[in-house]
């Protein structure tokens, strides 16, 4: 038996919006430490990870480990029919073949159950070890954003370097070039707005704008996004969730052959 | 030329 009652419903809405463009089918796997979900996006270059632990929930049940195979554009579909404000449960009983998503209003005067039927998906489940990144930088997320855009507007491929200045994106096209620097800046009114560099040691990589962009649909998650750079490893690219977890993504580079 | 690496390359399947 599972029953999974999240207060926030808004933020599964969230995490939705934030994958179902990445991947397309995925399991999520619940456990007693958490609801979780990893998965690579169809070409293998990139890979998301969520975790939602069950201290976040504000009822937790699940009795043994279970991994439910949905197609995430249609969870996304009910999710939508959710409240901003609602409280979302997520149920399904012990051998069905069904998972069902309860939506109650705030004043619990509308409570709707949407019933979706799950997937069999044999999904490959990589190691992440933790890894020492030569170079960490957060910045407001929607700063992150805005640069990925403005990119992707001029070229595909976007160099990312870390130096002592401050980390620099940039990329060019066919009708030009673009570079955009941003420094450390700690002396903000609000923490959130701070950019926070950390480098052990310079660090410069090539990653394709398209899939940070699809990585920027997680803004809405977190005021912050962390960017974590090392020369022989994928980019991670992190938006917390508030006291529960965070969506992680994993970007391979691209290589000069 | 840019080569695209895969992320497979970085991470073991378990």
């Amino acid at each position: 038996m599972l029953e999974l009652r999240l207060v926030q419903g808004s933020l599964l809405k969230k995490v939705l919006e934030a994958i179902k463009e990445l991947v397309t089918d995925a399991n999520f796997d619940c456990s007693a430490t958490g609801f979780s979900l990893q998965a690579m996006d169809s070409s293998h270059v990139a890979l998301v990870a969520l975790l939602l632990r069950s201290e976040g929930f504000e009822h937790y049940r699940c009795d043994r480990n279970l991994s439910m195979g949905m197609n995430l554009g249609n969870v996304s579909k009910m999710l939508r029919c959710a409240g901003s404000d609602d409280i979302i449960t997520i149920k399904a009983d012990d051998g069905s073949d069904t998972v069902t998503f309860m939506f109650e209003s705030p004043n619990q005067d509308k409570i709707a159950d949407f019933e979706m039927k799950l997937m069999d998906i044999d999904s490959e489940h990589l190691g992440i070890p933790d890894a020492e990144y030569q170079a960490i930088v957060r910045m407001p997320s929607g700063e992150f954003a805005r640069i990925c855009k403005d990119l992707s507007s001029i070229g595909d491929t976007v160099i990312i370097s870390v130096t002592k200045e401050g980390v620099k994106f940039s990329t060019a096209g066919d009708i030009g070039t673009a570079n955009i620097v941003c420094r450390q800046n700690k002396t903000v009114d609000k923490p959130e707005e701070a950019t926070v560099i950390e480098m052990q040691e310079p660090v410069s990589l090539t990653f394709a704008l398209r899939y940070l962009n699809s990585f920027t649909k997680a803004t809405p998650l977190s005021e912050t996004v962390s960017i974590s750079l090392s020369s022989d490893l994928p980019v991670v690219v992190e938006y917390k969730i508030a006291d529960m977890g965070y969506v992680r993504y994993y970007l391979a580079p691209k290589i000069e052959e | 030329t840019e080569v695209q690496l895969s992320i497979k390359r970085f991470y073991r399947s378990t």
